[in-house]
């Protein structure tokens, strides 16, 4: 489902570059689910940008759903953000100004789904994450943990094949957060493919596999045991 | 140093008033180092709020340095949070427009520290959690535990008694996140004073007391065993 072909990221700032990343190489297949793990700023979250055709390699060829990302258009680019990728962010994105099912059901919506089963999936959403009773609230009167909730619900919604989680259990506690493991965990299950970036190794022996990075560069790789 | 007295914080939302904490009352006393747990939604960055002089409880009395806050007229507490206090917000709470070592340097600098003092204090603390090769980047430029790293420096810049910290290690790996402990643990025993709001066990476990909230009160509190 995802490729990631000798890719490397080198950031340009004003004190000269930042290889931030590569060369890298992975391979994720329908229905796995592979963790990162690695220090701060061992490239993590640079990883999860090129996955999710939302940065461009430096070099490296990208290749999503068997389409090459350097070749498609802009309009092709944001379908796929759109129908075949689930974000979830570091720093969340919630849209201050909706409450939470309608940041829940935004993507179902930018899709054109009909709105009332759009609310449906945001209500099914928020309910899985523990948060129906927090539907109408907005994003600032919500606490650290709660909305990172609710940007996890959103990732959710829709049948979206590619979960990308960029450390989605920081700010919930470990019931909460094995709460949500369990959820993508049978997500998985169920078909869809999730990539997830996370600090906690307990959250990582949910996954397949577990790569560690460490700057920028691969440093090992763990296969989980089949139970 | 700080006096939480039966205090209550309710917030006013569209759907009615949200009950987050209290009746609550807690006594932190100089140089301790105490950790609050408790489930998403518990109440735990209320209390901080409260503790911080950024919020009024709605009943109770908050003391700072023996002053009662409810009396306090805006520029003693503007004071107080600029010469007392330092924070270490859920969301960071950086300034996009100051590189890493001018955010770290800002309380100094509107403390009418001298300028050249003020950035020898702010390269230090960031030498301290890693990342005097970063003074000069944007927060917009930095990985999410960078982001973390600059505001736990900026906290502990300056002589502020009170340390306030919601969960700064959310987005640390674990070795990084041992050492913010280490930073802070030895800041205590230097004199200063800490409320730490964490979600991970062997983080707290560096703490004198753990105070446990559940749905806005104090569900059990754990003395540490001396070493
Ligand atoms: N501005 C607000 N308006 C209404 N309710 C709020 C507001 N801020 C927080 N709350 C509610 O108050 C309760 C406590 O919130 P608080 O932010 O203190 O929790 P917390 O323990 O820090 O949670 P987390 O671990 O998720 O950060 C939650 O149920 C939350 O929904
Ligand atoms: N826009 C940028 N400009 C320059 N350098 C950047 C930029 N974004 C990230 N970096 C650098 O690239 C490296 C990798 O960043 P990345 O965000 O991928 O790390 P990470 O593994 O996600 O870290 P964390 O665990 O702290 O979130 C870091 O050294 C960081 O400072
Ligand atoms: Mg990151
Ligand atoms: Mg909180």
């Amino acid at each position: 489902l995802l490729q990631l072909v000798n890719v490397t990221r080198v950031y340009h700032s004003d004190a000269g570059p930042v290889p931030a990343l590569g060369p890298l190489s992975l391979d994720l297949h329908p229905g796995e689910f592979v963790a990162i793990m690695g220090p701060s700023g061992s490239g993590k979250s640079t990883l999860l940008a090129l996955a999710g055709a939302l940065d461009q390699p430096t070099a490296g060829q990208v290749i999503l759903a068997g389409q090459n990302l350097a070749g498609a258009t802009p309009t092709a680019l944001a379908e796929l953000r759109r129908r075949v990728i689930g974000y979830i962010f570091q720093d969340l994105n919630l849209l201050p100004g909706l409450t939470a099912a309608e940041n829940v059901a935004l993507p179902l919506e930018l899709d054109e789904t009909p709105a009332a089963s759009a609310r449906q999936a945001a209500t099914q959403a928020l309910t899985e994450v523990g948060l129906a009773h927090l539907a109408q609230r907005f994003p600032d009167d919500l606490s650290g943990g709660e909305q990172q909730r609710v940007a996890i619900a959103r990732a959710f919604v829709g049948h979206r094949r590619l979960l990308l989680a960029d450390e989605p259990t920081g700010a919930l506690d470990s019931v909460t957060g094995e709460n949500v493991m369990r959820l993508l965990h049978s997500q998985t299950r169920a078909g869809r493919t999730a990539l997830l970036v996370t600090h906690n190794a307990a959250h990582a022996a949910w996954a397949d596999r577990v790569i560690y990075l460490r700057d920028g560069l691969v440093a090992d790789e763990v296969v989980a045991p089949q139970p």
